[in-house]
């Protein structure tokens, strides 16, 4: 049982239980970033269960695994950050600052914010062109 | 791998089905859920979290045509939606939680919640911890198929905001859920308005009134000005109407003028007369008469089981439907108007040919809020032509009835609930 004081456990302790990985630096930013398809749609449609064979879901973490090993370019890490800056409501700057941390470790929903689109054909190849599109335009608005 | 990849996500969509709107929806109406057995949270007692849950799906249905019923005995696989809760790697999941803080509940389309119980999550209104009700509300709302929404105040946002007052599904995330599965449908037994007379502090009275629409032994406040029916709603009729039929009545008419105030109900070959200050039916009223009383003696003339009635202040009539006739009942003369019973398409024309709704109608309400008299069936409704209408258009035949509309277009989420889920 976790510790706790008040009838109504509004005291409750976790003395035990582990914590989430507070966001402080760029890698767990672009971590948070992927996880929740700002970087690159998730594909949030099946049920994942332990062990299951799901060679679907492979492609895609090669790729994520790629993209965060060589570390996700950083015109591409800004767009996404910009993007969550938008949806939050945050000023959009395109650096992690405090604001942005915040609302990054603020509780929330583990549903991605931005799936895959089931109707267009999947293929990475196809996601990696989209999100270089992508890019393509920010920089216009930039320049 | 393409092919593979076509088949593994057709397979898996058997459950459930794009609907026109792209979006993945629930093709079912009636749809079953289940707190599974091992994924009991530690934080709460059994009995309440399955009573939030009860709750966030009544939530669900008070504004969608969807029902939710919790089935403890089905096999799993026949029930819909299944909820548990779990810390870290959890029921054969492998989007592991990661303990206190950020995530703390996700949902697959299958229709498989996890709450993260690392969470502190806590009852309604308990002011502290994360309000599980609201953390429940949104992850169905993901399970009957809406994304995120980042609008201030869509329970589908991503992050957790406290708990303010009075948390409810608002209007864009009603539309947005009628998007996926349409608005609410079906017929009514009876809409009235119901006049009561209150005192301001300084003493003066002010006569107010609430809008019902009755259905079977359900009610439905309905609130003009917010185009919705009351938070909570529907209720069972016994608990609002005491000593009314509980599974319904015919017509409620409100006989209003400068000598006489008088609200009845109606059902079958009987009438009752209700007593306002005591919120209950007259077991005798004020002249004696005593309850319920056939309407042949107290409307003699009319023929019942009627299908419904409405009070007209402009002649102190009561107007009874039967089938394709239409009596007029004279309030002071105590008899029948002059040459009623009359056809219905007689008394009320159809403005547009062929546009009426030829007898048997449901419901006949005078609403104070349009001013207007409305004749309802099924799923439409009928105005009839007003004062003000015939004077812009005098052509208009007295009592027309105007082309008819749909009632859900006109009042908003007037919604079922399950049975099971009609005592919250």
């Amino acid at each position: 049982e976790k510790l706790f004081h008040n009838r109504d456990h509004s005291d409750v302790q976790n003395v035990n239980s582990h914590r989430a990985e507070v966001i402080t630096d760029k890698y767990s930013a672009e971590l948070f970033l992927s996880r929740y398809g700002f970087i690159m749609p998730v594909n949030w449609e099946e049920v994942q269960f332990e062990g299951s064979d799901a060679s679907f879901n492979d492609d895609f973490l090669d790729n994520f695994q790629d993209l965060i090993q060589e570390g996700t370019s950083s015109q591409e890490f800004i767009s996404a950050l910009e993007e969550f800056q938008r949806v939050s409501g945050l000023p959009v700057t395109g650096l992690l600052d405090e604001a942005t941390k915040l609302a990054m470790n603020k509780p929330r929903c583990g549903v991605p914010d931005k799936e895959i689109d089931l109707n267009a054909p999947v293929t990475p190849e196809n996601i990696m062109v989209s999100i270089s599109t992508d890019i393509h335009q920010s920089q216009a608005v930039r320049r | 791998r393409k092919r593979h990849l076509a088949t593994l996500v057709s397979k898996n969509r058997r459950r459930r089905d794009l609907s026109e709107t792209g979006y993945m929806a629930f093709s079912k109406r009636v749809l079953k859920w289940r707190l599974i057995g091992e994924g009991y949270s530690s934080q709460l007692s059994v009995e309440d979290q399955r009573y939030i849950f009860r709750l966030a799906f009544r939530m669900w249905s008070e504004v969608s045509p969807l029902e939710f019923v919790e089935d403890t005995r089905s096999p799993l696989e026949d029930v819909d939606i299944r909820l548990g809760f779990g810390t870290g790697r959890h029921l054969g999941c492998n989007q592991r939680f990661d303990g206190t803080g950020q995530e703390f509940a996700h949902a697959w389309f299958l229709g498989d919640i996890h709450f993260d119980d690392d969470e502190h999550f806590t009852g309604p209104n308990a002011g502290s911890g994360i309000s599980l009700l609201k953390v429940a509300v949104h992850e169905i709302g993901h399970v009957l198929g809406l994304p995120h929404i980042y609008r201030p105040g869509s329970v589908m946002q991503p992050s957790y905001l406290p708990q303010e007052s009075g948390f409810e599904v608002d209007w864009m995330d009603r539309k947005a859920i009628q998007h996926l599965y349409g608005g609410c449908k079906g017929r009514f037994n009876t809409v009235f308005d119901w006049i009561r007379k209150e005192r301001t502090p300084y003493g003066e009275v002010v006569i107010r009134f609430n809008t019902y629409f009755l259905r079977d032994g359900w009610y439905w406040l309905y609130e003009n000005r917010k185009n919705r029916t009351r938070f909570g709603d529907p209720v069972a009729l016994q608990i609002g109407w005491r000593g009314i039929p509980m599974d319904g009545v015919d017509a409620c008419v409100h006989v209003w003028s400068r000598k006489r105030d008088a609200v009845y109900f109606f059902k079958g070959t009987q009438f009752w007369r209700y007593d306002n200050a005591n919120d209950q039916v007259f077991r005798q009223d004020p002249e004696g008469h005593r309850y319920p009383r056939l309407i042949s003696e107290g409307f003699p003339g009319v023929v019942s089981p009627i299908d419904t009635a409405f009070y007209d202040r402009r002649q102190s009539h009561i107007y009874f439907f039967k089938n394709t006739l239409v009596y007029a009942f004279d309030v002071e003369a105590n008899s029948l108007a002059r040459g009623f019973p009359k056809n219905i398409r007689d008394v009320f024309p159809a403005v547009e040919s062929g546009d009426h709704p030829d007898g048997n109608i449901d419901a006949a309400y005078f609403s104070y809020t349009h001013n207007a008299i409305f004749l309802l069936k099924g799923t439409r409704f009928w105005q009839v032509v007003g004062s003000h209408e015939r004077w812009r258009r005098p052509f208009l035949p007295r009592n027309g009835l105007l082309p008819h509309k749909e009632v859900d277009q006109h009042w908003f989420d007037i919604c079922n609930v399950h049975p099971t889920a009609l005592r919250l």
